[in-house]
């Protein structure tokens, strides 16, 4: 899932 | 999280930490476009959003906190405390040409049309191109201070180590996010030349200035 996966970047 | 992502980040940092200390050291914000930095103020407060909805980890609330706050604390250094240092005359870079672009492209080209996957995709947009109008300062005065070169080679490092990042991601973890990684390329892209000057003028001691 994208969402928990990009969004743990800055 | 990986070495490139951490040392992108602290990258990141150092790059916030020499302008501050540049700018409160020297009681002077020459040299430095304040519509980039007004830019990268926008980037944060509009993708860090999710910060009252998501937790990640105490690492990633801990810098997105400081991200914006020392933006915003830029800003206000440059347009309010040191305001009569401010190089206006040369910083003419037309801001809107890069945030209505970025923000219509957003809206046609994101992984879902909701306000805050648009404004995180108009971040990641925007940040591309955020440091042109720095950029143009510099072309335009022809030159920069060290402590400006060493500024923008941090900053332009955390993007390309982002890109590393992304390239172990892709193979580590099977994960990756074109649009992140597009935009990602376009902003080193930019950094292209002026790490050319870096490496061959800055780091010999030289002052970064640009040929006639």
């Amino acid at each position: 899932n994208r969402y928990t996966i990009v969004k743990d970047e800055l | 999280m990986n070495i490139f992502r951490l040392l992108g980040d602290l990258s990141h940092l150092l790059a916030i930490i020499i302008l501050l200390l540049k700018i409160w050291k020297t009681r002077s914000c020459a040299g430095i476009s304040g519509k980039s930095q007004i830019l990268f103020a926008i980037v944060y407060t509009t993708r860090y959003l999710d910060l009252f909805t998501t937790f990640i980890s105490a690492y990633n609330t801990f810098m997105k906190i400081i991200f914006i706050a020392t933006s915003l604390a830029t800003v206000f250094l440059m347009y309010v405390k040191f305001k009569a240092t401010y190089d206006h005359n040369h910083d003419t870079f037309r801001i809107e040409f890069l945030i209505l672009p970025a923000f219509v492209l957003a809206l046609l080209i994101n992984h879902e049309l909701s306000p805050v996957e648009v404004l995180w995709t108009f971040s990641i947009y925007l940040e591309s191109v955020a440091i042109l109008p720095q950029l143009f300062l510099v072309s335009k005065t022809g030159e920069a201070e060290s402590i400006t070169s060493h500024y923008l080679f941090a900053l332009g490092s955390y993007r390309g180590l982002y890109l590393f990042n992304w390239i172990y991601r892709y193979y580590a973890e099977d994960h990756y996010d074109l649009i992140a990684i597009v935009a990602g390329l376009v902003q080193t892209v930019l950094y292209c030349d002026f790490f050319y000057l870096y490496i061959t003028k800055v780091l010999k001691g030289k002052k970064l200035q640009l040929p006639a």
